[in-house]
């Protein structure tokens, strides 16, 4: 049973995962005309830069993330900033989107210069996700949960994460049983997403190289959160 | 040293 408490806690950052998405101006751009590979690139970087600026508000209203060490909190930040953003466009591409909508955005992403050994688990992920068929409690939650991985590079206090780690877990794991009654795999089927995850923030770590190589450009809050010069 | 544009995000006040 989720205590009066937990709900309380759930509501505050299910409140901030839905009040803090990508503008709608900014995401009617995908379905724009233009199809050339630069244009793509650049609108996908666009995105990108804007689905940071949105996980940094969502994070900030994570209980206790704002209570953390600053540079703790700059390297959740920049640790997870990959992962959070593959989960919430896979949470989008797999929504309810008018018809056409997904063919346009997925045929977009797969001209743009993106390598095909990157988009393959890409596009697996989506589908895994879209699959799960996530309440919105659990997609915000699990999004949180992955921002608060007590691991990442340069955490100093990992026991404090794992302190606000905690409580999200708990109510996750009784959210799963309360709207999926039948399926006692569930909770572990959602955290295998997050090593799934980890896989791809590899890959996108290795497509990061190739794209410097051939002088990508990336605004700067890009470069700053992936760490490229 | 660049001001760092995460900081200046995670200092301005969270919108309610």
């Amino acid at each position: 049973v989720i205590t009066k408490d937990q709900q309380a806690f759930m509501n505050v950052i299910l409140d901030a995962y839905n009040r803090h998405q990508i503008p709608p101006d900014v995401a009617k751009k995908l379905l724009q005309e233009q199809y050339s590979a630069e244009e793509n690139f650049l609108l996908l970087t666009e995105m990108a830069t804007s689905q940071v600026q949105v996980l940094v508000e969502f994070t900030k209203h994570i209980p206790g993330f704002l209570s953390l060490d600053h540079e703790d909190q700059i390297a959740l930040l920049k640790g997870s900033a990959v992962e959070a953003s593959f989960l919430r466009s896979a949470q989008v591409f797999s929504s309810k989107m008018p018809n056409g909508h997904t063919e346009v955005l997925e045929e977009r992403i797969r001209k743009s210069g993106i390598s095909e050994e990157f988009m393959t688990p890409m596009f697996n992920f989506y589908k895994t996700i879209g699959e799960l068929h996530m309440v919105e409690e659990e997609q915000a939650l699990l999004t949180a949960i992955t921002i608060m991985t007590p691991d990442r590079p340069y955490v100093k206090d990992q026991q404090a994460v794992e302190r606000l780690q905690e409580p999200m877990l708990d109510v996750l794991r009784k959210l799963c049983a309360l709207h999926h009654p039948h399926e006692p795999q569930y909770f572990a089927r959602l955290l295998g997403r997050l090593t799934e995850l980890r896989t791809l923030n590899h890959y996108h770590a290795e497509m990061l190289t190739s794209w410097r190589m051939n002088d990508h450009k990336f605004t700067p809050l890009l470069c700053e959160i992936w760490d490229v010069q | 040293e660049e001001p760092s544009l995460l900081k200046k995000l995670l200092l301005a006040p969270a919108n309610s």
